[in-house]
C-alpha cells in the first residue's frame, strides 16, 4: 500500500521532468 | 657428484644468449607489427567510397575544431604512437647490440671453435655435399681412400705424418660406414659419431667467478633482492591493476557504484541525461587523475562541455578535455551493466547521453538541429514558422531558405553546415528477419540470430521505400561457408570513419549499438552488440528530394549499398511453436539522427 | 541512529539517513499513526465501510458529471475520491483490493482527462496503470493517443507497436499506427 502511494505521490515530479524535457 | 663450472666461457654465452633471444624475439615482431601493419589508425580502407566520405568528414572536422582541442588532440596521438626513443626501442637496441657482442665473443672463443669442428661431419671428411647420392659417396670414398691408403704411402714420410695420415684415413673409412652401414648409419644418427656415445661431460654454464667465495655474496645478494623485492613489487602491481578494471575496462569501483545506482533504481522515476551524467561524475577513473577534484567539479565540467559554457571554477580546458575523453569507456561500461539488469530506458538514456557528450549538445528537442555547425541559435529558436526539429525536415527547404531558418548569412558557411547535414548517416529499416542457417524458418529450441537489412541514406535524399528492393538484393548467399558463419558477412564492411565531431576532445569512429528487447515486459534481453563496419557509400549519391519528384524508371535499386547487421541472440528459441515478439533498437553513439527503434516478430513453427 | 519521540509517536533519524532508512522510517510512522487513530480493538484488513460509501459517493457523482457532458467537474469528483482513497484508507487494509479501486477509478480519470485535453496528466496516470501490472491493449490505445497529441512521436509509435504485439488484429491500434507513421513521415520531412 505504501508503495502504492510513494508511486502515486511520485506523478508530480514526473510531469514537471516531462515538461523541461519536452 | 662433482660439476664443472664454465672455466673455459664455453657455454655461458649461449645460455645468455637463449635467454636474450627469449625476450627479444617476440617483443620484435610485435614492435613490427605495431610500426607496420596495424591498420586501425588507418584511414585507408581500400573502398574509395567510404574514403571520399573520410575525407568530406575530416575537412568539416578540422575546419571548426577549436584551438585548445587541436592542441590536445595532437598531444594524445603524439603519446599513442610509439616514439623512437620509447622504453621498447631502447631494450630491443640494447638487446640486439648485447647479441652482437655475444655473437662475436663466441666466434673468438677458441675452445667453442675447437669443440665445434670436433664434431663428426662425415659429409665434410668426404667431401661431399650433404644433398649427394649413394653412387657420389661411393666415388669419393674410393678416391679419397687410394690417396691416404696406409699401403699407398711413400716409404719418406715421418711418424708423425704417417699417424695422421693413417687417423685420416680411419676417420674417412668411417665417415664411408656412417653414410652407408646401416648399423654404423643408426649409430651416428643416434648419438652423432659412428662410433656410438662419444664422452659428454654435465656442467653449469656459468663462470666459476660467480660462485667463488668472493663473488658468491654478492650473487646471493641479488637473488634476494629479485625474490624478496623485485619479483613481489611486479607481480603485485601487476596484479592490482589486473584485479582493479573490469572486462569492459573500467574501474571496479565505478562498476559496483553503477551496480548500485541500478539496483537502487525507482521505476517511478524518469531517467534523463542529467541523471546519468550524475552517476557518471562518481567514477573511480575521475578520482584517479584528479584525486583533488569532487564529484560536484566533475559533474560540472561535464555539464560545461554539453552545454558548451565555461561556469566551473576550474578553467583549464585539458581537464575538462581528459574527463570528457573518459567518458566513452564509462558509457560503454554502464550501457553494459544497464542490459545485465534488464533496463531499457537506462541503456536508452545512456545511449542519449553519449551523443549529448559527443557532439556536445543538450538533450533538447532540437538536438538534431543543433549538433550542425554555425547555427545561430537564437536566430533559429525564435524563427521557425512551421516546427523544424529534423534534418530530413530541414531538407525539405531550399538551401537558401535554410540559411534564413538555422541564422547563417554567410554562403561559405551555410555550404559547410549542409555537407555536414547531409553526411549524418540515417537509416532506414529495409527488413529485418530471424534466421537459422540452414533451415527455411525457426524451429522450437532452434539458435536463430537476427538479421537486419537497411539502407544507409542522407537526410537530404528523398526516401526510397523498401519495396523498390529486389529480393535478390536483400537474400544472403546460402553456401555451407556461410552457414558455418553467418557473420563474416559484417567483416565485408568497411569500417567507419571519423566522426563529425569537433568538440570531442579526441578523433572518433561512430558506432551502432544494437539493443534486443522482449516485448512482453518491455525488459532487455542480452548485452549490447556494437557494430563499427558499416558502408556509408549511399551518403555521396546525389539524390536530392527537393529535386527527385517521382521513383521512375530510372530508379536503379542496384546502385544502392544495403546494409547489414547481424545481432546474435543470447538464448534460444522457445521450446514451444507460437510467436514472441522482440523490439530492437538500434542506435548511433556519434550522431542525434533517426536511428531504428522497431517490433519483431519470431514465428516458432515445427 | 533512530530516535523516538514520544509526543508525536514517531522515530525519526539521527544525521543523515539513507533512501533506504527514510522510506522504512515513513512506514513505521504512518503505521503507527494510523493504529493509534484507529478506535476498533477488533480491526481487519477488510475496507472501512465508511471510508468505501465515502469514495463511492465522490466517484458516483463524477460518473454522473461525466455523462452529463461537465467534465471539469466530473474530473473534481473523480480526483478527489482518489485522493479519499489514497489518504483516508488505513494502510493495513487489504492491498488486493486497495489496488483494484485505484486502478478502476484511475481509468476513469484517464479517460475524462483526454476529453479535457489535458493529456500529460493522463499520460501520467497511464504510466502508473502500467506501473502497476496492467499492461493490456486498451491502455496502450490511450497512451499512444496521448503522446502523439503530446508530439512525442517515436514514443507513440513504440507504444503502439507494443499494444499489437498484444493483440495484432486491434483496429484501433491499427489506425494509430498509420497515423503515427503519417507524423513521422511529415516530422522528418
Amino acid at each position: 500500500n505504501q508503495a502504492l502511494t510513494r508511486r502515486y505521490n511520485s506523478i508530480f515530479k514526473r510531469k514537471e521532468v516531462c515538461i523541461k524535457e519536452w | 657428484q662433482s660439476y664443472e663450472y664454465d672455466e673455459g666461457s664455453e657455454t655461458w654465452p649461449f645460455f645468455v644468449l637463449t635467454m636474450l633471444f627469449v625476450v627479444l624475439v617476440p617483443l620484435s615482431i610485435s614492435q613490427i607489427y605495431r610500426l607496420f601493419l596495424d591498420r586501425s589508425n588507418a584511414t585507408e580502407y581500400g573502398d574509395p567510397e567510404q574514403e571520399k566520405v573520410q575525407k568530406i568528414l575530416e575537412e568539416v572536422n578540422d575546419e571548426f575544431v577549436t584551438e585548445d582541442v587541436r592542441v590536445f588532440r595532437q598531444a594524445y596521438e603524439k603519446s599513442a604512437r610509439s616514439n623512437i626513443w620509447s622504453k621498447r626501442n631502447i631494450v630491443l637496441i640494447v638487446g640486439w647490440a648485447l647479441v652482437a657482442f655475444l655473437i662475436q665473443r663466441i666466434r673468438e672463443n677458441d675452445a667453442i671453435v675447437a669443440s665445434a669442428t670436433g664434431l663428426f661431419d662425415p659429409y665434410a671428411l668426404l667431401g661431399v655435399s650433404p644433398s649427394a647420392t649413394d653412387r657420389d659417396i661411393k666415388s669419393a670414398y674410393r678416391k679419397l681412400s687410394v690417396k691416404f691408403h696406409p699401403d699407398k704411402l711413400s716409404k719418406d714420410l715421418g711418424g708423425e705424418e704417417r699417424a695422421r695420415i693413417e687417423e685420416m684415413y680411419v676417420q674417412i673409412s668411417k665417415a664411408y660406414e656412417a653414410l652407408t652401414d646401416e648399423i654404423t648409419k643408426a649409430n651416428y644418427l643416434t648419438y652423432g659419431h659412428p662410433d656410438g656415445p662419444q664422452t659428454v661431460s654435465h656442467g653449469i654454464a656459468l663462470p666459476s667467478f660467480l660462485v667463488d667465495r668472493v663473488a658468491s655474496p654478492v650473487v646471493i645478494l641479488i637473488y634476494a633482492v629479485m625474490l624478496s623485492i623485485v619479483l613481489p613489487y611486479f607481480v603485485t602491481k601487476w596484479w592490482s591493476r589486473t584485479n582493479s578494471f573490469t572486462k569492459k575496462g573500467i574501474h571496479v569501483k565505478t562498476a559496483s557504484h553503477f551496480v548500485d545506482r541500478l539496483a537502487n533504481f525507482k521505476p517511478s522515476e524518469i531517467v534523463t541525461v542529467d541523471l546519468i551524467v550524475n552517476w557518471l561524475s562518481n567514477a573511480e577513473e575521475f578520482k584517479i587523475i584528479f584525486p583533488n577534484l569532487t564529484a560536484a567539479d566533475f559533474e560540472e565540467l561535464i555539464h560545461d562541455h554539453i552545454d558548451r559554457t565555461n561556469n566551473s571554477r576550474l578553467k583549464d580546458p585539458k581537464v575538462r578535455f581528459r574527463i570528457v575523453s573518459k567518458c566513452h569507456s564509462l558509457l560503454h561500461g554502464l550501457l553494459d551493466l544497464a542490459c545485465g539488469v534488464r533496463n531499457t530506458e537506462i541503456a536508452n538514456a545512456t545511449l542519449e547521453t553519449f551523443k549529448c557528450i559527443v557532439q556536445a549538445v543538450p538533450h533538447t528537442p532540437y538536438r538534431q538541429i543543433l549538433q550542425l555547425p554555425n547555427v545561430n541559435k537564437e536566430k533559429f529558436l525564435e524563427g521557425s514558422v512551421d516546427e523544424i526539429y529534423t534534418l530530413g525536415k530541414l531538407f525539405t527547404y531550399e538551401d537558401k531558405e535554410i540559411g534564413k531558418i538555422l541564422g547563417i548569412d554567410d554562403e561559405h558557411k551555410l555550404k559547410k553546415t549542409l555537407t555536414v547535414a547531409s553526411h549524418i548517416p540515417h537509416l532506414k529499416l529495409i527488413k529485418a528477419d530471424f534466421l537459422v542457417p540452414g533451415e527455411p524458418q525457426v524451429t522450437p529450441s532452434s539458435t536463430p540470430h537476427i538479421s537486419v537489412k537497411f539502407l544507409v541514406r542522407s537526410a537530404k535524399q528523398k526516401i526510397i521505400p523498401p519495396e523498390k528492393f529486389p529480393e535478390s538484393m536483400l537474400e544472403e548467399p546460402q553456401d555451407f561457408e556461410f552457414q558455418k558463419d553467418p557473420f563474416s558477412i559484417l567483416e565485408s564492411q568497411p569500417p567507419m570513419p571519423y566522426s563529425y565531431a569537433p568538440f570531442f576532445p579526441t578523433k572518433r569512429r561512430n558506432a551502432l549499438c544494437c539493443l534486443v528487447a522482449l516485448q512482453k515486459d518491455g525488459k532487455l534481453i542480452q548485452t549490447p552488440v556494437v557494430i563499427d563496419k558499416l558502408s556509408l557509400q549511399n551518403l555521396n549519391k546525389d539524390f536530392d528530394k527537393r529535386q527527385v519528384k517521382d521513383l521512375d524508371e530510372n530508379f536503379k535499386p542496384e546502385e544502392w549499398s544495403i546494409g547489414t547487421i547481424k545481432i546474435p541472440l543470447g538464448q534460444p528459441a522457445p521450446a514451444e511453436t507460437g510467436d514472441a515478439f522482440f523490439r530492437v533498437i538500434i542506435k548511433s553513439t556519434d550522431y542525434f539522427t533517426s536511428d531504428l527503434d522497431f517490433t519483431m516478430t519470431m514465428q516458432v513453427r515445427e | 541512529e533512530i530516535s523516538y519521540d514520544t509526543n508525536s509517536k514517531k522515530l525519526s533519524s539521527v544525521g543523515e539517513p539513507t533512501e533506504g532508512l527514510e522510506i522504512a522510517l515513513g512506514q513505521v510512522n504512518t503505521l503507527t499513526t494510523a493504529l493509534i487513530s484507529e478506535t476498533n480493538p477488533n480491526f481487519t484488513p477488510q475496507p472501512h465501510e465508511d471510508v468505501s460509501k465515502l469514495i463511492k459517493n465522490l466517484f458516483d457523482s463524477g460518473l454522473k458529471n461525466a455523462q452529463q457532458n461537465k467534465f471539469p467537474e466530473a474530473l473534481k469528483n473523480v480526483s478527489l475520491a482518489i485522493e479519499m482513497a489514497q489518504r483516508k484508507r488505513a494502510p493495513w487494509e487489504a492491498f488486493a483490493i486497495q489496488l483494484k479501486e485505484l486502478q478502476f477509478m484511475l481509468r476513469h480519470k484517464i479517460d475524462i482527462l483526454l476529453v479535457l485535453g489535458r493529456y500529460l496528466e493522463a499520460l501520467q496516470d497511464l504510466d502508473m496503470l502500467m506501473n502497476t501490472g496492467l499492461i493490456q491493449p486498451e491502455v496502450l490505445i490511450r497512451k499512444t493517443d496521448a503522446l502523439l497529441k503530446l508530439g512525442q512521436l517515436d514514443q507513440a509509435r513504440i507504444e503502439c507497436e507494443r499494444g499489437l504485439t498484444l493483440q495484432p488484429q486491434n483496429a484501433k491500434l491499427k489506425a494509430l499506427l498509420m497515423e503515427c507513421t503519417r507524423k513521422l513521415a511529415d516530422f522528418n520531412g
